[in-house]
């Protein structure tokens, strides 16, 4: 009950921290192996040369993997350890806050952690939260977890290149998700060849303002 | 402390009922869309044939979905509600072995929830565990996970067809694996066209008596 109390008091905490610094942050849920890291790379691509300021935190059980991946691409970022766990603590997201100058990011993606799991089961601080499936996951996804789903407003398909390759209609996907989350929105990406990151980065409302 | 005293309790009731029954109990882990239902399909392929009688337990957040794809198959399914949950009570297990008549039963697979986690996280009641993981899920899963890797005695790698698409070297997971367990044992499958099934059902130490 009071370590509930302190989870939800921290969250809050992170959200106002956020606020105060005009931070956007975007989370991603997402089992492992979805994609996760693979779309934020392309969004770096897209908003980095916009003078987005992208910074990331991610969560892990073991290693520096992907906080790698993304210092390659020039950004900020800093890693968590999810001690196996299936969500990351509040309190971890405070402390990887802090140490981020915060005042000079614009964008700010919280990978976490492997896991499926719904948006509401463990806030981190008002971010957007975004749902990452890969099609190679199979075409039930949705239908087998319909409570995470119908708390998540914004679903991206990845892999759409290998839906024929493991037998998936794209489209039974995006059906049962209408019909369990009618105001939900979902993209289909391929990260591999860059399709679909436009759809993303509106569906985001990540807009580029330079035009040079 | 309580509560954990009665789950090793419970999962010890399940070890001894099903030695006293004689059922062989085979438990599969795996992140969701891992391949779990599609490789104990393909077993079934091979085992019923021989005389094995297979049952299968499946854990899922909603829904009947494998159970029936068992049941299709022509062998006795129960299912379990996983409450959301990244493992299944060994209390659930338990009311799903005493609706099976085990006496019946030489084989049982249980389909764990889609949460790639270790064996020695939630013990269910003595049986073999494999972890099964897929190489969509890209090359760096075992090196991400150590802990559950050097628990883990036997890994199916599955989608093996789709290891290209999707910029994956197997040997790298064969090498990540046995470095941080070299006594296991590791299994390449694609069982959309039933590749490395034998490797599987000769791994888990299943053989076929009827020779007719
Ligand atoms: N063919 C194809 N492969 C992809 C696509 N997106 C990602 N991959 C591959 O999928 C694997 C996993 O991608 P990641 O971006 O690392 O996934 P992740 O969700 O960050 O993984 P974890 O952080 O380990 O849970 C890698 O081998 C990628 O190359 C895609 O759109 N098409
Ligand atoms: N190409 C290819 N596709 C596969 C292979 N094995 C499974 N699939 C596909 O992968 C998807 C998921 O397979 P399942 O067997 O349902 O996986 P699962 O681990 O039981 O899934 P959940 O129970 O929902 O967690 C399906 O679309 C299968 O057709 C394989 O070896 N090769
Ligand atoms: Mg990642
Ligand atoms: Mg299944």
């Amino acid at each position: 009950e009071d370590l509930l109390e302190r989870q939800i008091l921290r969250a809050e905490e992170n959200y106002r921290l956020l606020k105060e610094q005009k931070v956007r942050a975007i989370s991603l849920i997402g089992s492992i192996g979805s994609g996760k890291t693979s779309l934020i790379e392309q969004i770096i691509d897209r908003a980095a040369p916009c003078g987005i300021v992208v910074a990331t935190i991610v969560g892990a059980a073991h290693g520096e993997d992907d906080v790698q991946r993304f210092r390659a691409r020039g950004i900020l970022s800093v890693g968590i350890d999810s001690h196996g766990a299936c969500h990351l603590e509040p309190k971890a997201i405070n402390d990887a806050l802090h140490s981020l100058p915060l005042a000079e990011i614009d964008l700010l993606f919280i990978e976490n952690v492997g896991c499926l799991r719904g948006p509401a089961d463990y806030p981190l601080g008002g971010e957007t939260e975004a749902v990452v499936i890969a099609v190679t996951e199979g075409d039930a996804v949705v239908h087998k977890n319909p409570k995470i789903f119908s708390q998540t407003d914004l679903v991206v398909i990845t892999k759409v290149d290998l839906a024929a390759a493991v037998g998936v209609k794209t489209e039974r996907i995006v059906n049962d998700y209408s019909q369990i989350n009618p105001h939900g929105k979902i993209v289909l990406t391929d990260t591999r060849r860059r399709r679909g990151i436009d759809d993303l980065l509106r569906a985001l409302e990540i807009e580029c303002a330079n035009t040079q």
